[in-house]
C-alpha cells in the first residue's frame, strides 16, 4: 500500500 | 537506492559501530548520553513497526534489524552492564528527554501525512530523531575532554542525515515520487542542530587540537 512506497527509506 | 542514500546508511551504520566498539572493547560509555541512546531506541522502535509486516528489500530489513538491535543493546549496556554502567555520567546527563517526546507526539498527531497509527508513529519517529541528539550535545558541552570515539560517533551521526538530504534532492530530480515535506524539514532541523558541533569538530581536526565545545 502507499505507506510502503512512501517510506522505503531507513 | 542511490549513492547518497547508501553513503547515508553506511555513515549511520558506522556511527553505531563506533559506539558499540567503544562500549564493548574499552567497556566505557564516558561522555555518552544514555538519554540520547534511549531516544534513538524509541525512534527506531516507532519507525520500524512494520519490519515484519511489509518487506521492502533484504537490505532494508537487515539494516532495520541492525539499528534496532544496536540501539537497544547500547541502552542495555549503559543501564545493566556492571562495568560499563560505572562510567555513565548520570549527574551530567540530566536533559529531560521525556519532555522532548510529548511535543513530538502532539506535533505528529497534528502535522502528519495521513492520520493512521503507522503514519503518526512514523512521523513521531522523524520529529523525535530530529531532537534526539540534544541530550548528547548538552553532555558534550559539560564534558571537558571529549574522547575521539565519542567525537567521531557524533560526527558520523550528524553526517548521515546530511547525506540523506542530498539523497532527497537527488530523488526529487530523478523520480516523480519524492519524500514528503515533513521529512525534508525534520531532516534539515536535525542536521542544523549539528552545525556548531561540526564547526568545532572541523576546527579541532584542522588545528589538530582536542575537540572542545564552549560551555
Amino acid at each position: 500500500d502507499d505507506f510502503d512506497d512512501d517510506h522505503d527509506e531507513l | 537506492m542511490n549513492i547518497f542514500r547508501l553513503a547515508g546508511d553506511m555513515t549511520h551504520l558506522f556511527s553505531v559501530l563506533v559506539l558499540l566498539l567503544k562500549i564493548h572493547t574499552i567497556k566505557s560509555c564516558a561522555g555518552i548520553s544514555l538519554k540520547t541512546q534511549e531516544l534513538y531506541a524509541i525512534v527506531f522502535a516507532t519507525r520500524y513497526l512494520d519490519i515484519f509486516t511489509n518487506y521492502i528489500s533484504l537490505y532494508n530489513t537487515i539494516m532495520k534489524l541492525i539499528f534496532l538491535g544496536s540501539s537497544f543493546s547500547i541502552v542495555w549496556y549503559m543501564r545493566r552492564h556492571k562495568i560499563v554502567r560505572r562510567s555513565y555520567d548520570k549527574d551530567q546527563d540530566t536533559f529531560r528527554h521525556y519532555f522532548l517526546m510529548l511535543p513530538c507526539l502532539i506535533l505528529a498527531l497534528i502535522i502528519n501525512e495521513k492520520f493512521t497509527f503507522r503514519e503518526v508513529m512514523w512521523t513521531f519517529s522523524l520529529y523525535l530523531e530530529a531532537v534526539a541528539i540534544l541530550p548528547q550535545l548538552v553532555l558534550l558541552q559539560r564534558t571537558r575532554n571529549i574522547d575521539n570515539l565519542t567525537g567521531q560517533y557524533v560526527f558520523l551521526l550528524g553526517a548521515y542525515r546530511a547525506f540523506y538530504i542530498l539523497n532527497w534532492i537527488y530523488r526529487y530530480f530523478t523520480e516523480e515520487h519524492f519524500v514528503h515535506w515533513i521529512t525534508w524539514i525534520s531532516g534539515l532541523v536535525q542536521t542544523l542542530l549539528y552545525a556548531d558541533f561540526f564547526y568545532y569538530y572541523f576546527q579541532s581536526w584542522k588545528n589538530n587540537v582536542k575537540l572542545e565545545l564552549p560551555a
